[in-house]
């Protein structure tokens, strides 16, 4: 069939033949099926409006319109499969990549994403990131933790403490997002683990977004002085994102042992071999 | 003699929101990094002396920074060389090392000398390859792995399916 799949005894993940986009992902052991949609997005930065004068920029994240611009509805893909990897390749553009891939007896799919240097030629400020849609009824609420320690529920346009006057429907609705962000229908749970802080949300039911790398053109008055500009032709960053599809009930113990995994992961130390005894005996 | 009151500091000063959030001005942020850079080697020494101590051997211990971006001068030289995996977790784990390499077959063994399966695999849109091997590493403790080429063979492309043209 032309449908790419990559699969290890506990996952399997479809992409679509003709984008090569990811558009479902399956928990095997659970039975668990979620058609889920994956791409980057750019919000296109604000150097301040009619409304108000507040640009985007190091402190203020302040897109000029609620709807994100595709980085690419396609990519171009590699589907690598050997005993120890299935992976597919994914690029979509000069300054956005994704490795999405699955080891064997790994009970998440991994997206290692590379973005930049993002281009500002256009002289337009960007703010990259990764959003999942999918079909899950969430009812405006999502979960983010708080230093990889206790998780919050979050209300779209809503604060539990003040009634909120939403002025800013995105960025209004973006929470830091330490380890993990998670959403659910009360029965099926997509969680996405971050190997670094994020800013995150959920703007429509069933979406989730992480932002991953910015470059703006404009300070935003608030005491740095210059812009969220890195000279040169700018950074190009390289992170994972871990996906987990599980039953709500059971979702604790995957994204817990996994995120553990992720923040004290193994480290890698060479030599050439060979080296003389340490105790002289 | 190894520090690691360098790096110390360097993280103690990194608590500022500016460090932690970006919200500095880019000379602010580079000078982070620098810190940060400088702090890391005084505790590679460290590192080493303690491998060698608990390993038993002294090497010349080489730590491979830009393991993310596919760079390790040493495992993509060697034609032999040893992998000291260390584990901070409270219990065991199984984790894939994957490793820049020359367009060689390598033979992987276990610390009890045990060839373990290994994959060289071709990264597409790049004349790289990068070793897999699944190492098993105890709980607050480490394992090496012993990594060397074999004569003679070439890795098989895995590369099996590709979209390049745009779809309609």
């Amino acid at each position: 069939s032309r449908v790419l799949v990559i699969q290890n005894e506990h996952i399997r993940a479809k992409f679509d033949p003709d984008t090569g986009l990811l558009v479902e992902m399956e928990n095997l052991d659970q039975n668990l099926v979620l058609p889920i949609h994956q791409a980057f997005y750019w919000y296109n930065a604000s150097m301040g409006d009619n409304q108000s004068s507040q640009a985007s920029g190091a402190y203020i994240f302040r897109p000029s319109r609620q709807k994100p611009l595709l980085v690419s509805g396609w990519a171009q893909t590699h589907l690598v499969k050997t005993a120890l990897v299935q992976e597919v390749h994914q690029n979509f553009s000069a300054w956005c990549s994704q490795v999405v891939r699955l080891y064997p007896g790994q009970r998440h799919l991994e997206l290692e994403w590379t973005v930049g240097p993002i281009p500002v030629g256009d002289d337009w400020g960007k703010e990259v990131i990764s959003r999942f849609d999918t079909a899950l009824e969430t009812k405006g609420l999502f979960y983010t933790d708080s230093n990889g320690r206790e998780i919050l529920e979050r209300r779209r346009d809503y604060r539990p403490t003040w009634n909120l006057n939403q002025t800013e429907p995105v960025a209004g609705n973006y929470y830091p997002v330490n380890s993990r962000i998670y959403i659910t229908d009360g029965h099926k749970q997509l969680t996405v683990l971050t190997d670094r802080s994020q800013g995150g949300s959920s703007l429509s039911d069933g979406s989730l977004e992480l932002m991953v790398h910015r470059r703006l053109l404009k300070d935003d008055a608030r005491g740095v002085g210059e812009p969220l500009l890195e000279a040169g032709s700018g950074l190009w960053v390289r992170g994972r994102h871990l996906v987990l599809l599980d039953k709500a009930q059971s979702a604790a113990a995957g994204h817990r042992l996994q995120a553990e995994k992720e923040v004290l992961a193994p480290q890698v130390v060479l030599a050439w071999g060979g080296g003389a005894p340490y105790h002289p005996e | 003699y190894g520090d690691s009151v360098p790096l110390n500091e360097a993280m103690a000063v990194l608590q500022h929101h500016d460090a932690v959030s970006g919200t500095s001005r880019q000379h602010v942020a580079n000078d982070y990094a620098r810190q940060l850079a400088a702090g890391w080697a005084p505790c590679e020494v460290l590192l080493s002396n303690a491998l060698a101590q608990l390993s038993g051997f002294k090497e010349d211990f080489t730590f491979c920074r830009e393991l993310n971006i596919s760079v390790c001068p040493l495992s993509q030289t060697a034609k032999s060389f040893q992998v000291t995996i260390y584990n901070p977790l409270g219990r065991k784990v199984d984790w894939m090392v994957r490793l820049p390499v020359s367009k060689h077959v390598f033979l992987v063994r276990d610390p009890n000398g045990t060839t373990v399966p290994s994959d060289v695999v071709t990264l597409p849109s790049s004349d790289s390859q990068e070793l897999l091997f699944s190492a098993s590493v105890p709980a607050l403790g480490f394992s090496i792995y012993s990594v060397t080429q074999v004569p003679g063979q070439r890795p098989q492309a895995h590369n099996l399916h590709s979209i390049f043209q745009k779809p309609s």
